[in-house]
């Protein structure tokens, strides 16, 4: 799990369960004590696997979204919820934004929102690859010392060469690790047990960047894992980026499944795409 | 449940601030102001705790614990 914390901007992720929720009221209220104000909340995730694991009061979307609008402040009056499908079973993604309705001008007069957020949610991973992800036996590492060796044992550090990364190796496997390179951020996490392997991978890209260079990252690090399924979220204000997404998937020997896209007021349009191996 | 405790595709919940007093809009640090301690409560409420941590001019990154 991550957290991220801009001057006027907090993300937090978290692997299991939908607690996260509970951090919207105490976030705005300790914002509020700088003299901050909350303008723009924005929720995604993936379909819950065990969904009867979700702890009250977060079960269910519909309820989800119901809690996150208890919490959020009147004045995010432009609200939507939306669930969007893919082809594959079981991969469909929720996605709720709220915005103060000053929000809009105030963001575009001050920074034109030109940076996209990918996200990337990957299953199935190739066996062999999931197992650099387990701490050796018997091996007294702490979760700092071991995490930098699956870093450069794994490949994660070439993704991004110019990133600062902080990792971290759970016991007896997994791993986190975030970058970061100048104003923007990377993030995986993995769990690698076989039956129910997944790694997700987000990062932050702009409109102006040459268009080889999400390609590029992207194709770096889908091929740590070599995933059997994969999901991209892509959120932009451009409707170019999602088709770069798509050029960088297919010459890895994956093939497009689905492709939906929504617009959300204040969040630009999410473009969700769904991919299996071709071939394995 | 899993038996690992895995239960699925991570949640991401993103917010976003602004503020009214022109000095804490020049201000750089704005929510990076918020001590350790406040964090801490927060993670709390989502019971998670923080592993690691680095930082830059821009922003503060913390791995979390689950």
């Amino acid at each position: 799990s991550s957290l991220f914390v801009y001057p006027t901007k907090i993300i937090i992720k978290t692997c299991g369960t939908t607690q996260l929720l509970k951090s919207i009221r105490p976030l705005i209220h300790f914002a509020n004590n700088l003299g901050l104000t909350l303008c723009g909340c924005r929720y995604t995730r993936g379909s819950f696997i065990f969904p009867k694991a979700q702890p009250f009061p977060h079960t269910h979307f519909k309820e989800e979204v119901i809690y996150i609008e208890e919490q959020i402040p009147n004045n995010l009056c432009y609200r939507k919820a939306s669930v969007m499908p893919s082809k594959l079973p079981s991969y469909s993604w929720h996605v709720f934004t709220a915005s103060d309705q000053t929000y809009m001008p105030r963001f575009a007069l001050k920074s034109p929102d030109v940076n996209f957020t990918v996200e990337v949610c990957m299953t199935e991973l190739d066996r062999n690859l999931a197992r650099k992800f387990f701490k050796k036996a018997g091996d007294s590492k702490t979760g700092d010392s071991a995490g930098k060796d699956m870093t450069a044992l794994t490949g994660v550090d070439n993704i991004n060469p110019g990133a600062i990364i902080c990792d971290f190796a759970f016991d007896p496997c997994g791993y986190s690790m975030n970058g970061i390179d100048g104003d923007r951020y990377s993030t995986i996490h993995v769990t690698p047990e076989d039956g129910y392997s997944y790694a997700s991978f987000e990062c932050v890209g702009s409109i102006y960047d040459d268009a080889d260079d999400i390609v590029g990252v992207l194709k770096r690090a889908v091929q740590v894992f070599r995933p059997a399924t994969l999901t991209v979220s892509t959120t932009s204000t451009s409707h170019e980026v999602w088709t770069r997404v798509a050029h960088a998937m297919e010459p890895l020997g994956l093939k497009c499944r689905s492709c939906v896209m929504d617009e959300f007021p204040a969040a630009g349009s999410i473009v969700f795409q769904s991919f299996t191996a071709a071939r394995r | 449940m899993a038996v690992s405790g895995f239960e699925g595709f991570e949640k991401r919940l993103e917010l976003h601030f602004f503020g009214d007093d022109p000095v804490v809009n020049n201000m750089e640090m704005g929510l990076r102001l918020l001590d350790f301690e406040s964090l801490e409560k927060v993670l709390h409420a989502v019971q998670c705790t923080v592993v690691s941590a680095v930082g830059n001019h821009f922003f503060d990154a913390y791995v979390l614990s689950e």
